[in-house]
Order: structure tokens, then sequence, then C-alpha cells
């Protein structure tokens, strides 16, 4: 783990009295080298690891008896920091439907994570919730959402796969009215961040249902390209969130902290397997362990 | 204007910064960079354009560690397909049978051996239809062995030129996933005892350092002859497959491009290194 690493590398500096520039450069190699390994972005590292050596030329560190163990101090200190606190869920509007909107990449959870974000409501506030199917591309898409909507209990509106997203959408919400729903989460489409004409939809589909919540979903496999997907999403689309999916993996996560560092929106729940009651809210300090390793 | 206009500490930096953005890993990195210096001090690479030409080639060659092409002579050639959930193995089976059957005049057998994920049948009877090729699919959560076995024998029944066995997403720390995975390649071997002849494996190319950990898993259970990087179309340079090459030696075979039927490409491994440094 890094904090062992840290702790082995500056364990003779005791011996030698004082914590020299090399052995700082030494230890924000090692930080530098854990949080790569760990898939965190190449820049929120540097900025990172500039943060960490400003705090260890203090001289709560240089003097220290066990520089070491400050070190580690620090770095989880900053690491929780940048995560955040404690996720506050989700956001309910005054005026019902909240209205729900799945975002992201091909292939990232997100028709999984509606299923799973209705079933936790029902459990955890009691709340009536309908689904909509607006991925009108991927074939069989709309299938799928029916099979985990009628998993989960919850209703799904759908129009097949001939209608405009956005259309659907519109509609959904009128039928979510209608029928009293608390809750209407909109499924759409995987799309690139940089494919115009999908993006262009979704900024419509949002425009139609003024959601209280725009969900990402990011795959906790992703790499250093985390940073360009939020972004993007970020300008394009504004979204409120992130669902963290695949965290029942061993991948580090490093995409989290990414995320949060650059968009600072925060992590609202961890999809931690592929069956409906593996969802939770996210727990950052948990990440930022799993990150350092 | 390359890399290398100068030769200096920064040049380094930025070569460095660039492979690690690329998700190439700093192992990986460490070692092309290490290599690139020692040919920058033996003196036979003149400036900026002769280094960013040895890069490449470098990058090129450590990302072609073995056969590339996918051996087609097996009659039939048995495929299958595995990798992480939502990596796109249900999608490029519907683009290779298009290219095989399309394109190369073969006939083509699907096997729907996801037996569990919500309208994963659906989904590659859709594929199937767009392909212009048949399908052998299993009644919803039979067992997936059970459905490779019968693609199998009623491929090879029909005459078929190509069996192509789809598989759950599943992830390389499920034990119990992994072991059905090795279940599903020794049925279909009971069934033709070479098959299958070739076993994909499917890297998303925003894949960070999870990916080689993926790649040494599904090949520690099976044999994987090559790997499918899906989703170059996005930003993310699929870096992590040079590390798969470097350290596994599992080429990359071929590449998905976009969501149509049309989006496969055999992996070219310069255009791949070249792409890595734009
Ligand atoms: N192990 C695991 N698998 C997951 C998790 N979330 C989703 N999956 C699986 O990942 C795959 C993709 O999930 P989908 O919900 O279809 O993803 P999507 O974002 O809707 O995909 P597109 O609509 O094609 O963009 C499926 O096999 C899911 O079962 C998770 O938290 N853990
Ligand atoms: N942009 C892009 N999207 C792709 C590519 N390959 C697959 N996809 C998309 O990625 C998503 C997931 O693809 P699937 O084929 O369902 O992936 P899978 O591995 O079979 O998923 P599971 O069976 O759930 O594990 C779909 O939305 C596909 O259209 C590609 O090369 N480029
Ligand atoms: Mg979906
Ligand atoms: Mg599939």
């Amino acid at each position: 783990s890094l904090s062992e690493k840290l702790q082995a590398t500056l364990a003779d500096v005791r011996a030698h009295g004082t914590l020299t520039e090399d052995d700082i450069a030494k230890a924000m190699r090692e930080i530098r080298l854990a949080l790569l390994e760990a898939d965190v972005n190449f820049k929120v590292v540097k900025s990172f690891t500039a943060t960490v050596k400003e705090r260890c030329l203090g001289a709560d560190v240089v003097g220290a008896l066990n520089p070491g163990q400050q070190v580690v101090k620090i770095v989880n200190e900053e690491l929780a920091a940048l995560m955040g606190g404690a996720s506050m869920g989700l956001t309910f509007s005054p005026r019902p439907p909240t209205v729900v909107l799945m975002a992201g990449l091909q292939g990232s959870g997100k028709t999984t994570a509606t299923a799973k974000l209705a079933r936790w409501l029902k459990a955890e506030h009691g709340s009536s919730v309908a689904l909509a199917a607006c991925d009108v591309y991927r074939p069989a898409a709309v299938d799928q959402l029916r099979t985990v909507g009628a998993q989960v209990g919850a209703d799904v509106y759908e129009q097949g796969t001939d209608r405009d997203p956005v259309d659907i959408a519109r509609w959904a919400l009128d039928q979510a009215k209608m029928a009293g729903k608390d809750v209407l989460i909109v499924d759409t489409s995987g799309r690139l961040h940089v494919d115009e004409k999908l993006m262009a939809e979704l900024v419509d589909i949002r425009r139609a249902v003024k959601p209280t919540n725009v969900l990402l979903v990011v795959d906790a496999m992703t790499g250093q390209d985390a940073v360009n997907v939020a972004e993007q999403f970020s300008q394009a689309v504004d979204f409120d969130g992130v669902i963290m999916s695949k965290l029942d993996g061993d991948a580090r996560g490093g995409a989290a902290l990414s995320v949060k560092a650059v968009t600072g929106k925060p992590i609202l729940f961890a999809s931690v397997g592929e069956k409906l009651d593996q969802f939770e809210r996210f727990h950052p300090d948990r990440m930022a362990q799993r990150i350092l390793g | 204007a390359t890399l290398f206009e100068t030769l200096d500490e920064e040049t380094w930096e930025r070569l460095e910064e660039a492979l690690i953005m690329a998700d190439v890993g700093a192992r990986t990195t460490a070692k092309v960079v290490a290599q690139l210096e020692m040919d920058a001090e033996s003196g036979d690479l003149e400036g900026g354009e002769a280094l960013t030409r040895r890069l490449t080639e470098l990058l090129a060659d450590l990302a072609r560690p073995g056969e590339g092409h996918i051996d087609l002579r097996p009659e039939p050639t048995v495929i299958m397909v595995a990798g992480v959930n939502g990596t796109g193995k249900t999608t490029t089976i519907g683009k290779l049978a298009w290219h095989l059957h399309r394109e190369l005049g073969r006939t083509v057998v699907l096997g729907a051996a996801d037996t569990y994920r919500a309208a994963a049948v659906e989904q590659l009877t859709e594929w199937a239809a767009r392909a212009g090729c048949e399908i052998v699919t299993g009644p919803p959560g039979s067992d997936p062995g059970s459905v490779a076995f019968e693609a199998v024998r009623q491929g090879r029944e029909r005459g078929a030129d190509v069996i192509i066995v789809d598989t759950a997403g599943r992830l390389h720390t499920q034990d119990d996933l992994m072991a059905e995975l090795a279940k599903v390649r020794r049925v279909i071997a009971k069934q033709l005892p070479d098959a299958p002849h070739e076993t994909l494996l499917t890297v998303d190319a925003t894949t960070g350092q999870n990916g080689l950990r993926q790649a040494q898993l599904f090949s520690e259970t099976v044999p994987v002859d090559g790997i499918v990087l899906t989703k170059l179309d996005g930003t993310a340079k699929g870096g992590i497959a040079l590390a798969i090459a470097g350290e596994l030696g599992i080429p990359v075979k071929l590449i998905g491009i976009g969501e149509a039927l049309e989006d496969l490409r055999p992996f070219d491994a310069d255009d791949f290194a070249s792409a890595l440094l734009a």
C-alpha cells in the first residue's frame, strides 16, 4: 500500500535526523506512481502532489519524529478533502415528479443503474418510480429496460424505437404526472462526449423534462480519459452528480477522484454488482482508501 | 512540429506525460522512454523528426507481439468472445458476422450463450438479422455451455464456415463466473476438439490500468488469442493495449470504431502508434 511505501521510503530519515529535499522528492515520486497506477488523471496527480509537497516542507513534517507517518496523514487528509463529504443522495423536486436524467458513455451501466436507483428509491424513501425508455438506438435497449423495470416493480414508459427520444421523454413525463409518480428516471442511449448530434439530443431531452438530477454514469475502470468525458458532459449538459459503476471489480477507481477534482460534482451513488440490489450511497472515504491502495 | 524540438529534460517529461495520458501506464512508459533514451545517446538519431519516427517504431513494435490475424482456415472456425461487462462483445460479434458474411462471403452462425443478462439474446438476435446470419439460442437462464454446444453442433450440421459464441459480461474478479467461462470453452472443445480456434477478449479503449489485470486473469482462465479494442472512436487512445501486448504478449487483432455494422477494422500497429502520440 502507499502508506507502507511512504513509511519505508522515509524510515531512515529518523536515523540521519532531518528530512531532505531528496527525501521529499522520493516520497512525492511514490505518491505520483501510486495515484497514476490507480488511474487518477495525470494533471490531477501533478497538482495533488504539489499540494502535498507544499505541506511536507512545513515544520510539522520536517521536524517530525516519524516523517513517514506525517506524510501519510497529509496524503489522506488532502485526498479526503478532494473527494468531498458524504453523499447527500438525490435531490427531490418540490413539485413531483422529481425527474432524474441518466447520461454517459456506451456500456457504462446506465440502464442497469436506472432500475437500481428506482429500487433504491422505493426501499429508502418509499417513492413510486417510473422509468422512461429513451434509448431508441441500441438493439433491444427498450426490452432490457422493460425487463429490469419489471424486476424492480417500476412502470416503464416506452414508445418503441421509431419516435424521437425527446418526444418520448416529454410524453413519459406527462404519463408520470397523470399517474402521480414521485420520481421519473429517464434512461438514454450511450453517447460519446464528442458526438455533437447526440450531445445536442441530450441537451434537448434535458430542456424537455427539466430534471432535478442529471446523473453521469462512469465506469470505475475508466482511465485518463475520464476527465475529458466529465468536462465535455459538464459543459454540454451540466450534470449534477455521478454514479460510479462496476465498483465490485478491482479497478482502483482513480477516475472518481479525477472527475470530482476537475468538475467539482459529487459522486452520489456506487453500483457494486450486477444484481439490482447492489447499489448504495457513495462513500468518499472508502473510495479514498481504495485509490491509495 | 515534433515532440522533440530539443532533447532536454522537459522533452522526456512531455513524452512521459503523453504516454501516461494515453493510458500506456507508468511501467510500459518507463520501458519505452528508457529504450528511446538509449537510442538517442547512441548518436544515430539526429533531431526531432528522427526521434519521433524511432519512437513511433518502438511503440508499433511493442504493439505487434504476435500473429495479428484471425485464422479462418479451420472448417468450421469457432470464435468465442469474452470480456468485462459492457465492453462491446455483443456489438463486436454483430460487426464481425457482417464482415465475414457480407465482405468475405462466409456463412456464419451465432451462439447466444449470454443466457443471463436482460435482453441479451434479443440484442444478439437483432444483430444476427442485420448481419444476415443465423443464430442459435436457448431458453432464458439456461446453461451457457449448453447453448455454446448447440451453436457449434448446429453450425457444423448446417455447414457454416464460422461459428461465433457470445458470452455474458463478467468481472475477472468473479471466480465463479471465470470458472463458468472455462467450462463454456471445455464444452465447445467437447463438440469440436480444436475449438474454440480463436478466443477474443474485448477491452474498452477508455480502460485504465485495470485493463492489464483483466487481460491477465482472463488469459489465465482461457487462452486469449487476441484483443478487440473497442470504442476507439472516442477520445481515449487505448494505450492499455500497449501494456497488454508488452507484458502479456497478447496482440490486438481488431478495433471497434463505432456502433454500426461496418465499424470494425483490423488492427494496424503503425496507425495505433501514431495516434498515441497525436
Ligand atoms: N459487475 C457489474 N456489472 C455491472 C454494474 N453495472 C452494470 N453492470 C453490467 O454492465 C453491463 C452494461 O450495463 P448497461 O446497463 O447495459 O450499460 P448502459 O450504459 O446502459 O449501456 P448502453 O446503453 O449501451 O450505453 C451489463 O452487463 C450490466 O449488467 C456493476 O455495478 N457491476
Ligand atoms: N462508440 C462505440 N460504441 C461501441 C463500440 N462497441 C460497442 N459499443 C457500444 O457499447 C455498448 C455496449 O456494447 P455491448 O455489445 O452490449 O457490450 P457487451 O460487452 O456485450 O455488454 P454485456 O453483454 O452487458 O457485458 C453499446 O451501446 C454498443 O453500441 C465501439 O466501437 N464504439
Ligand atoms: Mg443502456
Ligand atoms: Mg453482451
